[in-house]
């Protein structure tokens, strides 16, 4: 699974997931890479998310929308916001990871997996890259 | 505002252990090569959502992540695709599922968001609804690579009645 979330100059916000699923998947499984509000998400009014891991607990989760709810309603920063909803993923089972951006400020990421291939970069700051 | 992007190419098993240095070495340039992508939209006060799908078609295109070419392969051993991508300043969104031959599946995504009539198809017709639209098609055999090939012989060979629920493969 691929994924990118982004803010623009005048601050609007958006998100793309792409995937080839699982392998061994069948009877036409598809995880929450496709499904608005769980493996992509975008609001301009608060965060842009797009998620990896075991789909079906971001599905039953629905990271996306739980993310953008804490930061928009309860006034949680995306860290707080991002690393309670993969907490509440982990509690059911599953695992993976997430980047996310909000409406100020550089993007965030969590992962609760060994690793997560990542990036990011600001305007005037240097690109980060990290996997571990 | 200050512009920012972030891309991801799949959380699992990645560690010093599991990856060699040549798989460490090409998912890092592949990254890059995506950030710079979104980077360049940006910084010439492109859109987010412009920015986003460049980012997401460039690690379609690398073999080295399960998108696009690079995809794993289903227990059948074939290709079946997901995308989506949304736009915070209207909520729009556009979303596919379970596509075979389209060349880009954000893009057609994208193309679905454009359309407006729906948010998500699913299936070959959304593959006809991608040739519609004028979407290049996938040389046959463009997203099967040697590696998720083996991949998938070995989960299979393995009993292979379940999934890769643990994502040993990406």
């Amino acid at each position: 699974t691929v994924g990118a979330v982004a803010r623009d100059a005048a601050g609007h916000l958006a998100a793309a997931t792409s995937t080839g699923g699982v392998t061994g998947k069948r009877w036409g499984r598809i995880g929450d890479s496709p499904v608005i509000g769980a493996g992509t998400w975008a609001d301009d009014r608060s965060v842009a998310v797009s998620c990896t891991g075991s789909g079906e607990y971001f599905l039953r989760v629905g990271v996306g929308h739980e993310i953008d709810a804490r930061v928009r309603l309860a006034g949680a920063t995306l860290a707080a916001a991002t690393d309670a909803v993969l907490a509440e993923v982990e509690a059911l089972g599953g695992t993976g990871g997430a980047i996310v951006v909000g409406r100020e400020g550089p993007a965030h990421w969590a992962f609760t997996t060994p690793g997560m291939n990542r990036g990011m970069v600001s305007a005037g700051g240097a690109a980060v890259v990290a996997i571990y | 505002m200050n512009w920012t992007i972030a891309v991801h190419g799949g959380a699992g098993r990645l560690t010093r252990d599991t990856l060699t240095p040549e798989q460490d070495a090409g998912a890092r340039a592949g990254l890059a090569a995506a950030i710079d992508a979104g980077a360049a939209i940006l910084a010439r006060d492109g859109s987010a959502l412009d920015a986003v799908e460049a980012a997401v078609r460039v690690l379609e295109d690398d073999p080295r992540f399960n998108a696009g070419r690079g995809a794993v392969l289903t227990h059948a051993g074939a290709i079946e695709l997901d995308a989506a991508i949304m736009d915070g300043r209207d909520r729009s969104a556009g979303a596919v599922t379970g596509v075979t031959r389209t060349r880009s599946p954000v893009a057609l995504a994208r193309a679905v968001m454009a359309d407006g009539r729906h948010v998500f198809l699913a299936g070959a017709a959304a593959d006809v609804f991608a040739d519609d639209q004028g979407l290049d098609r996938a040389a046959p055999g463009w997203f099967e690579t040697d590696e998720r090939r083996r991949q998938h012989a070995e989960l299979i060979a393995g009993g292979g009645d379940g999934f890769d629920v643990d994502m040993k493969y990406g």
